[in-house]
């Protein structure tokens, strides 16, 4: 089974 | 004041039905170098990034920097208006709180103007950082399209895997299992139909075909789609708008629990 990953653990707020 | 003028209002056309699947509002960051869209999708999981040049408008003033919060749909709504071949004309003034669009058809016979009230968004920045891909694919984009629509018949995620000798596509569920590989081509004539890999390391890493297929719908807008991946890093599907810009979206790879 695959977990969906959230595009905030790659990229952080400015 | 702020003035955008594109001879051909299609272009927007297209922009809006590629995102508006993934998005209901966006701020539009105007400066002097032009118009950039940043958003998440409502889960988080892509991120949709446009640019749009200024120096690719046939007219472009922007005095002061503004931000524009805008409701998708309704600037949908509003392009429906035009006709492909409508000059369009955004316009704003310093500190307004709505956006003005005229569409101009070619022998200025007719002339519309839609305004529209701006939205005050809070949305997060995100930095994205420089990566070296691994590997840069690029393919004809309604064949990228194909395959995302075939394989997603078969299961929920899509695994890329990408090798010297060519591109993997694969999928399984109840059904049984789907691959379709891609070679790279050494067609140099017809370079819209071409595919070319640039490949450091192989990569195989999944994603939610739900996503890709929304991603594709940005087709219309290139003739080409580049594709890069690294390990453990959000694919770039990236679309180039020819003399414009580009619209890039970045998407979480799916892991193993």
């Amino acid at each position: 089974h695959s977990k969906q990953k959230s595009i905030l653990d790659y990229f952080k707020s400015d | 004041m702020f003035e955008a003028r594109l001879v051909s209002s299609s272009t927007f056309k297209k922009i809006l039905d590629a995102v508006k699947d993934l998005l209901n509002e966006a701020s539009f960051d105007c400066s002097e170098s032009g118009i950039q869209l940043q958003a998440m999708d409502n889960s988080h999981v892509s991120l949709v990034s446009l640019m749009l040049r200024s120096d690719g408008f046939d007219k472009y003033r922007c005095d002061r920097s503004l931000t524009m919060g805008m409701n998708l749909a309704n600037m949908a709504k509003i392009f429906k208006c035009a006709n492909n071949d409508d000059t369009v004309t955004i316009k704003a003034q310093d500190d307004a709180d709505t956006v003005t669009f005229m569409f101009e058809a070619k022998k200025q016979e007719k002339i519309s103007d839609y305004e529209m009230k701006l939205m005050n968004l809070d949305q997060e920045h995100l930095g994205i950082p420089e990566t070296d891909f691994s590997c840069v694919i690029r393919m004809p984009s309604p064949e990228f399209a194909r395959i995302c629509r075939d394989l997603s018949q078969f299961g929920e995620s899509i695994v890329i895997s990408c090798t010297k000798e060519g591109v993997k596509f694969s999928t399984g569920g109840d059904i049984g299992t789907a691959n379709v590989k891609i070679a790279q081509t050494n067609n140099f004539d017809k370079e819209e139909e071409s595919v070319t890999i640039e490949m450091q390391e192989p990569v195989t890493l999944t994603f939610a075909c739900q996503y890709l297929n929304s991603f594709t719908k940005a087709t219309p807008l290139a003739p080409q789609v580049q594709l890069s991946m690294s390990d453990n890093v959000p694919l770039v599907v990236e679309y180039q708008i020819p003399d414009l810009g580009h619209l890039r979206f970045y998407l979480a790879p799916k892991i193993e629990d």
